[in-house]
C-alpha cells in the first residue's frame, strides 16, 4: 500500500458515497445516469468474485463489500426508490456497444484462460468506459449540477492516482500489469475534456455547462 | 520485471 494507491481507494469510495448521498438528500436521481452505476455494479461482480477465493488483506476484502454494497444500494434507488425521478429519456447510451467489445477484449487478451481471470480482465476493460453513458448524459443535457461535478471528478481522479501508485510499484517493487495500466490510462484519457471543465468552471463556483 | 497475475489492488 502507498498513499497514491490509498488516496485512489478513497476518491473512488468518495465518489459512491456523493453519489448516494446526492440521491437520498434529494430524494431524486436527476441527471444521474442509471446505466453508468449499473455498469459499475457488474464491474465489481465480476472483478470482486475474489472475495470466495482469495484474501489479500481486510482492508482490501471490506472496500470490496462497500463498494459493492453502496453501487447495489444505488442502483435500487435509481430504478426502484426514486424512479419516477430517473431522467431516462436522456440516459440512451447503448451500453451493449460497452460490454461486448469489453468481453471481446477480454477473451482476446488476458493473463490466463480462466474463468475469474476473465471476468476479472472483462471488469477492468468495462471499468474504463463505464463512465461514457454518463459523459454522454451531461454533453446531452449540456449541464451537470455541481455536486453530479464533484462526483465525476471523485470517480475520474482515482483511476489517474492509481497510474500514479502503478508508476511506483514499478519502481519499488518492480510490478507491473500491463492490462490495468492500458486501460487505466484510456479511463483517464475519457475524463479529460471534463477535468479542463471542472477545474476552469466548477471550482470557481459556475455551474458545469457545456458551450452551446 | 514481474508480470505477477495476483490481484492485491481495488
Amino acid at each position: 500500500m502507498n498513499i497514491f494507491r490509498l488516496l485512489g481507494d478513497f476518491s473512488h469510495l468518495g465518489a459512491i458515497i456523493i453519489l448516494l448521498l446526492k440521491i437520498w438528500k434529494t430524494r431524486s436521481c436527476a441527471g444521474v445516469s442509471g446505466k453508468s452505476v449499473l455498469l459499475y455494479a457488474i464491474v465489481f461482480t465480476c472483478r470482486y468474485l475474489d472475495l470466495f477465493t482469495h484474501f489479500v488483506s481486510l482492508y482490501n476484502s471490506v472496500m470490496k463489500i462497500i463498494y459493492l454494497v453502496s453501487t447495489y444500494f444505488t442502483l435500487f434507488l435509481i430504478y426502484r426508490k426514486f424512479k419516477a425521478t430517473y431522467d431516462r429519456n436522456h440516459d440512451t447510451f447503448r451500453i451493449e456497444f460497452l460490454i461486448l467489445p469489453s468481453a471481446v477484449l477480454a477473451l482476446l487478451w488476458n493473463h490466463e484462460y480462466s474463468v475469474l481471470e476473465i471476468l476479472w480482465t472483462f471488469s477492468i476493460y468495462l471499468e474504463s468506459v463505464a463512465v461514457l453513458p454518463q459523459l454522454f448524459m451531461v454533453s446531452k443535457t449540456g449541464e451537470a449540477e455541481t455536486i453530479t461535478s464533484h462526483y465525476l471528478f471523485a470517480l475520474g481522479i482515482y483511476r489517474f492516482l492509481y497510474i500514479l501508485n502503478w508508476i511506483y510499484r514499478y519502481y519499488t517493487e518492480n510490478f507491473i500489469d500491463w492490462i490495468s495500466v492500458v486501460a487505466g490510462v484510456v479511463q483517464t484519457v475519457l475524463y479529460c475534456d471534463f477535468f479542463y471543465l471542472y477545474i476552469t468552471k466548477v471550482l470557481k463556483g459556475k455551474k458545469l455547462s457545456l458551450p452551446a | 520485471v514481474t508480470v505477477r497475475i495476483e490481484h492485491d489492488e481495488l
